[in-house]
Order: structure tokens, then sequence, then C-alpha cells
């Protein structure tokens, strides 16, 4: 039996696997849990479903642990469920969210990279599938989305750390998640990424400077969004789209679900600035969650009250 | 298979100030193994970027020269990197 999870520390896939069990246990009318499909290595790949409304309300899909080494990521995902289930009844937003949407929250998306970096290389990023004619193993899931896809040559080295694979949802991972999103189309209605680090809260495109039509409602989203997130500690985010504020990237999974119909998606990039990069110490996961549950449960409020 | 270790490895934090600054930094990519961190990868690096590379011990040394030669403004974000892997568990179990 895996050791005991928590809330302040860094979890091993066991741990959350535990905890994704003890998560529906504990809270059956608010937490089910679904298998969307398995990885390269055969893992599961599970995505939890949390509030109290039916799946034809509308829903936030958020994934965390999509690139192996930012682990700070999934301890997010851990966190919102906690809290969401901790202050359902006590909190009123939270409270309003629950009855009224649903959260499908994919806590760890890249489950054989994460445990590779648990086990063997702390510095792992992508996938662990096996790419043919190379000896260099794996994809990157955020390169592989079928979002101008090829449009950057240098994607398509096996052995870079942003390889984009051999072809759009070549990944196992990436079809399980496509798959469910494609399915539930009516109900989602805006999609957020968790990725570290440089404390950014980003919006499409990444794969060209153009921007998209709502831009306007996205960049003010964003902005409240880091604004809310600073009330708390005063940690300062910057927020724009991602090709003119990060840098021009193909492929994303952000791309590829605002295209898909989901016009408001969210990519961010937790703490922190780079002192300790994607080794931001346990001591600072509770602050970083804390922060990150403000913007997220405004976005979520807008989303509520915006869509339709 | 033991864990791959990061003993004194080193985490450099680069601004190159002009677009030569920038080649500099993309032909130490070719004759040397960095780990972009930020960005993700060298064809994303430009001038008056903050980027973040990993780098073996061995190798190091001659990126800093290659940095002093060429006055690039830089720091080292992290001087070892297997202590800051194991000093991140700093929150005892509950």
């Amino acid at each position: 039996i895996p050791g005991r999870h928590s809330y302040a520390k860094y979890n091993n896939w066991d741990k959350i696997v535990a905890w994704t069990e003890k998560m529906v246990h504990k809270h059956p009318d608010m937490v089910s849990r679904i298998k969307i499909g398995t990885t390269v290595e055969d893992n599961p790949l599970y995505v939890l479903k949390v509030g109290k409304g039916n799946e034809g309300k509308k829903a936030i899909f958020m994934d965390c642990g999509i690139h192996a080494r930012e682990w700070i990521s999934p301890a997010f995902c851990q966190w919102f469920v906690y809290q969401a289930t901790k202050t359902y009844g006590k909190n009123k937003i939270m409270t309003k969210l629950l009855d009224r949407m649903n959260f499908y929250v994919l806590p760890v998306f890249n489950v054989d990279g994460y445990i590779w970096s648990w086990t063997q290389n702390r510095m792992w990023r992508k996938n662990r599938s096996k790419n043919q004619n190379s000896k260099c193993i794996g994809t990157d899931l955020n390169r592989n989305f079928n979002a101008s896809w090829n449009s950057f040559q240098n994607t398509k080295n096996p052995c870079a750390n942003i390889y984009r694979g051999p072809k759009p949802e070549s990944e196992k991972e990436t079809k399980a998640v496509t798959d469910f999103i494609r399915s539930h189309l009516k109900s989602i209605k805006a999609y957020i990424t968790f990725h570290s680090y440089s404390q950014m809260l980003l919006f499409p495109y990444g794969y060209t400077s153009k921007l998209p039509s709502n831009h306007e409602d996205l960049d003010k989203v964003a902005k409240i969004g880091t604004d809310a997130l600073a009330t708390r500690y005063e940690t300062r985010y910057i927020y724009g789209p991602i090709a003119s504020t990060y840098y021009p990237t193909s492929g994303s999974s952000l791309d590829w679900a605002y295209n898909v119909g989901i016009k408001h998606t969210f990519a961010f990039e937790l703490r922190d600035k780079g002192k300790y990069g994607f080794l931001l110490p346990e001591s600072l996961i509770k602050s970083t969650c804390k922060e990150t549950l403000l913007a997220v449960k405004f976005i979520a409020k807008y989303i509520l009250k915006h869509t339709s | 298979i033991a864990p791959v270790r990061f003993d004194r490895e080193k985490v450099f934090r680069v601004k190159p100030q002009d677009e030569k600054q920038a080649n500099i930094i993309k032909d130490l990519a070719q004759t040397n193994q960095l780990d972009f961190w930020y960005p993700d990868a060298t064809h994303h690096v430009t001038a008056n970027m903050t980027i973040d590379f990993r780098v073996s011990e061995k190798e190091s040394q001659s990126i800093q020269s290659a940095l002093d030669q060429n006055n690039m403004h830089y720091e080292i974000l992290i001087h070892d990197l297997q202590e800051e892997i194991e000093k991140q568990f700093d929150v005892k179990e509950d």
C-alpha cells in the first residue's frame, strides 16, 4: 500500500492512484473516476469528474502533468479536487460552481513520463513511447496535437525534447484526451492546462501571431485571473497570447482545444521564475496552489456566467 | 537501473543582448548537450530573451569560458542540480 498521500508534498503515481480512489470513496456524490484510456506502458489515464451536476451541465476540462518534470502541476490538480470537496457547502463561490457545473480533472496526463521522472530521470519531459528508426525515446505530448502540428521543422527530431511524434495524435495519451474532449464538446466550455515554470497565464495562439477572434475577452479574463492570483501573496504573473508572450509553439493542446470549439482555453505556467525552476521545493507547493486556485475559481465563475 | 544522477550539474541563465550572442547560444547547443529549461528548445532562442539551460559538470567549464570570452550576461541559477533535487523534498511526512 503506497505511503501516505499529502497535499503539501509531491506524490508519486501510486500515491496519486490511491488518492483518486480515496476521493471517490469519500465523496461519492461529488467525485467519480473515469478511465479515459491507457498509456503506452499500459498505465491508466484517469479523469476525475468533480461536481454535483449531471453530464449535461457546463464543464471545464483541466489537465496537469503533460510534461513529466513539471511536478508542481499535478500537485495543483490534486489540491483543486481536495479544495473543491472540502469547501463545498462552506465557500459560496465553490458551492455555486459545483452545483452548476462540472470539472473534468486529469491529474496526470503523461503518466509514464511522470513515473520515469520519479524512478529514473528527474529531468525527463516527454512520454515514454518508442520511436521507429531511432534509439531516442519519447514524444512531447504538447507538440502532438493536431494544431499546425508540422509547422516547425525542429520538432521532427525524435531525440529532441520537443519531438512532435510521427503524426498528430500518434500518442495513446493524446488520443485518449482528444477523444474524451470531442465526446464531451457540448458541455465543455473551457479548457485549462497546467505547466511550469515562469509564472504566466497564456491563451491562443501558439502556432501563429494571429490573434483569436475573442482575444479581448481572453485578455480580460487572463488579466483579472492574474490579479486574483496576486491577491494572496502578490505573486506576479504576466499574461497574453502564447506566441508573443512565451514563444511560438506548434501542436499544442491549447490551440487544438480552441480550434475544436472551446473558445476559452488557458495555459498556466506555475511558479517559479527560475530560482528553482522544475525543482520547486515542497514548502512552496501549498502557497502556489492556493494562489492558483483563486485564478481558476475566477475563470470558472466567468465561464459559468458568460458562456451559453 | 539506477536513477540518473545530476551531481554538480549546473543551470545557467543567459540574456543574449543581440542576435550575435543569440547565435552563440545556438552554436553552443550544437556542440554541447544543453537541456533547455526556458524556452523549451534552441530554435526559440532570440536576443533579449531570458534563457535557462542545464549542462553537465564536465561541459559547464567550457560553457562558462565561452560566455566570458563573448562578454555575455549570465548567472548560475543552480550550482549542483543533484543537491537541489534532494532539497526539494523539504516537507516532513504529515
